[in-house]
């Protein structure tokens, strides 16, 4: 499978909806100091059910939704959707004859929350179980964060051993 | 359980001695069991040795030569089990012109595995990615998506 | 002791406050004591705002903006008692074009007061330095010196 | 004052005697990655008295001994001298004096080693005093090493105090 399209709204530093249409093959995303090339990082992880608002750089996870800028107001919901293209590899369970699927996760600023798979409320389990085979959410090595390449040099021998485990 | 870990660690580690000279221009590097009479606790180190250099310890690589070798064993656990995609975030930010012009070529092979995503600073790897997504703020504080001109 | 500490302060925050928006371009910045009732053991916070943005916590600011933001504390102390040298190795590694720029006008600056030795792999950093020391291991594992003609 | 010359014998990858002549303003240190540029930063720092073997990268002190490559064998000692040049501000107590001083410090493969100030064998004590006033030595604002200039930002508020201190 690989990503189609990634959808960002209210998320971080994108409070207008912006669409990214991702091939195959290699994208470079590319601008200026802070203009918000991690927080579209940040935007996939968190969509794919990241629970850790530290590891998206934040103190809570309300952090994830736009704060406001010095010329425009805070909003009340962070909404990110990525839709995955099978590519050949049916997709697990119900949605095994689905060409494509879309996984939307939001966040409203009172502290609720919902995850949707192709429109319909799911949990984050669901969305979880959709990459077990995968491995698509094995954080350890489809995420190298800025700054965090040298970590798997750094790391204790235990550590880099999950690194094998997700391999396995 | 037991079986599996040796086997991919022997899997993970058979790449990494294969793609760690490809990716650096020479040398060698190997994984190994910090316990091997104990599969399921044993930890896993790296040893690396650098183009005419000798074994040292990690601690004494420069900043390059570690991302090189932190590199190498990324894409040496995608050769094993690849994800659907991959997002690297400035992982070539410490690497010269040599070191940067081997790591796009390992990239444009990997990338016949998986999707890469690469955020990056340098104007070598933008040229081998196959669409470019420039991000701007021009107005500060909001993000917007622009199409891109390599020069 | 207290007196000295506070002054101290004062005059490191008075430096960054001025230094920050100069390096960066637009935007504010300032220290505050995180207990202004007890000198001796109060710690030292950083309130920053980039540009046009929100005052928001550090830990969101990009890699590029954090290094900004560091680079203009370590000026504003030397502002204050200049170190006799300083050695930066490759502080400029995560910086755009346009901070770099503003990275390198404000180092000239700075170097009035003090010898810089920077390591850099960026050419824009090493077209103002006033001399380049070259570095290779023509012989693998033995460094030498070796004159640089920058084209 | 400032750093007129540089010499680095027997110290990590640099076996032969090397000797960098530094001006007043700005120098800059190139070459790609692995060829040295940080052990140069090792070299001072280590030179002026560096006691943790961590902070130069090593397990042990013993580190810093050039180890030998595939083609050539390790060395008995590592040497690195500096030569600063007063710059019309008095270098203290005896050396008042002296235009210039010359640091030397020596590690044996053995364990031993010696400081030195104009080829006079000297403490560490010595040495560190020659910075008092000046901080030189102050280890916090004049070495900035690699991958470290994050950690101000990232430091708890009790560690930046310590930054503050260091300018009073
Ligand atoms: N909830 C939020 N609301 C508004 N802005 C936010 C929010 N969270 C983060 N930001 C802003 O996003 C910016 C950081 O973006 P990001 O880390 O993506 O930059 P970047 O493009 O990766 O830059 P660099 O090249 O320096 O790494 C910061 O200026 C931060 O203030
Ligand atoms: N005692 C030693 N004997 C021989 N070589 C050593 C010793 N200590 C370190 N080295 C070698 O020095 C090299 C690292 O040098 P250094 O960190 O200065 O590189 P660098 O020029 O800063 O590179 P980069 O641009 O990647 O940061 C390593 O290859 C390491 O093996
Ligand atoms: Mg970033
Ligand atoms: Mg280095």
């Amino acid at each position: 499978m690989h990503i189609r399209k990634l959808e960002i709204c209210g998320f971080k530093s994108f409070p207008d909806r912006t669409a990214f249409h991702f091939g195959p093959g290699i994208s470079g995303v590319v601008g200026p100091n802070g203009c918000g090339k991690s927080n579209v990082v940040d935007a996939v992880k968190w969509c794919l059910g990241e629970q850790s608002a530290k590891s998206l750089r934040g103190g809570s996870m309300q952090d994830v939704i736009f704060a406001g800028t010095q010329a425009r107001t805070q909003m009340g919901m962070a909404e990110v959707s990525l839709t995955f293209a099978a590519d050949g590899v049916p997709f697990p369970g119900e949605f095994a004859h689905h060409e494509e699927i879309r996984i939307t996760r939001r966040l409203f600023r009172d502290g609720g929350g919902e995850y949707r798979i192709n429109e319909a409320r799911a949990r984050l389990r669901d969305v979880q179980d959709l990459f077990l085979d995968t491995g698509a959410n094995n954080r350890m090595y489809s995420f190298i964060e800025q700054g965090r390449i040298g970590q798997i040099i750094s790391a204790r021998p235990e550590q880099r051993r999950a690194l094998i485990e997700e391999a396995a | 359980c037991r079986e599996r870990f040796r086997d991919t660690f022997d899997q993970v580690d058979r790449n990494f001695r294969e793609i760690y000279p490809s990716l650096v221009g020479g040398g060698s590097a190997r994984l190994i069991l910090t316990d091997e009479e104990d599969l399921l606790e044993s930890g896993v180190d790296i040893m690396v040795q650098p183009p005419g250099k000798k074994l040292q310890a990690l601690t004494l690589l420069s900043g390059g030569e570690m991302a090189m070798t932190a590199i190498a064993l990324i894409f040496s656990l995608f050769k094993v089990k690849p994800s659907p995609f991959c997002l690297l975030d400035e992982v070539d930010a410490p690497l010269d012109e040599g070191n940067g012009a081997r790591f796009n070529r390992t990239l444009q092979q990997m990338s016949e595995l998986s999707q890469f995503i690469v955020i990056t600073h340098n104007k070598k790897t933008m040229e081998c990615a196959d669409t470019l997504y420039g991000v701007t703020m021009a107005v500060p504080g909001v993000s917007r998506l622009v199409s891109v001109q390599l020069d």
